[in-house]
């Protein structure tokens, strides 16, 4: 049911 | 020199065995504010977010910053030879490779001291938006561990719908399918107890229960726990600790194929 998205998407790197 | 001593030794005890399962290993920072700790799962769907102020440490001392790269899973064990009213000490030495952990009875009568071998640890640190929630739930967190166990009968996700009723928690699979509505509290004894929404406006979004599983495991950690959900951003799960600090997990959303 639905595919995943990475927190990485949402999060940008330091 | 690092050194940390927590009366409270089994704060440190039910924070890793939270987080053991969702995360191998972990840099603790440490500064003279407080202890953090800030961890993707190995499939980068979640993050963990841990802070611990100095103030709830008795007494806290940090020269200078330092990071601690810390198996967990070694941590868990070597956390397990303590009792649960021990106080715990975490030690490390300017110059040293290691994390020394010190249990000490109440009483002070039993000292026990482990020497953990510190891993290099190659953790990118992200950086998370603030974030105006369009709802947030708060609900005791022993309903939120039960619900998603009983979610996962029926399948990998739930979808949480929040809006002015309540809450309402869906799954659906092969065998059939299932919901869990929550109505906000009207009246009861305890705050602990009540189930809360603060709603700007209603939100529907789809969570892998694998992740929301490993979440609830942070239950003893703290009687109630939110829930804060905007359209396409993650979800975030808090845990406060006593009132030194949080333990937060960020759950991405699935989104429609």
């Amino acid at each position: 049911a639905g595919s995943q998205v990475p927190i990485t998407h949402f999060f940008y790197r330091d | 020199m690092f050194e940390a001593r927590l009366p409270q030794g089994q704060i440190l005890k039910k924070l890793i065995e939270a987080v053991r399962e969702l995360v191998t290993d972990a840099n603790f920072e440490c500064k003279p504010s407080g202890l953090s700790l800030q961890a993707m799962d190995s499939s980068h769907v979640s993050l963990v977010s841990l802070l611990m102020r100095a103030d709830g440490f008795d007494p806290y001392q940090c020269d200078r910053n330092r990071t601690l790269g810390i198996n967990l899973r070694t941590l868990a064990s070597v956390l397990k030879c303590s009792s649960n009213d021990d106080i715990i000490t975490i030690r490390a030495e300017d110059d040293g490779d290691s994390a020394i952990l010190i249990f000490e009875s109440p009483s002070s009568d039993r000292l026990s001291e482990f020497d953990l071998k510190l891993v290099d640890i190659d953790n990118e640190q992200l950086v998370i938006p603030d974030t105006q929630y369009d709802a947030v739930v708060r609900m005791p967190s022993a309903e939120f561990q039960r619900i998603v166990r009983d979610m996962q009968i029926l399948g990998d996700s739930v979808t949480i719908a929040c809006s002015k009723d309540g809450v309402k928690f869906s799954a659906n699979g092969e065998i059939g399918s299932g919901s869990v509505r929550l109505k906000q509290s009207s009246a009861v004894d305890s705050e602990d107890d009540a189930v809360t929404v603060d709603l700007q406006q209603a939100v529907s979004l789809t969570f892998a229960l694998r992740y929301l599983s490993l979440f609830s495991k942070a239950a003893p950690l703290s009687p109630t726990v939110t829930l804060s959900f905007s359209k396409d951003v993650p979800l975030l799960v808090e845990f406060r600790i006593a009132d030194m600090g949080h333990l937060r997990f960020y759950l991405a959303p699935k989104i429609d194929e």
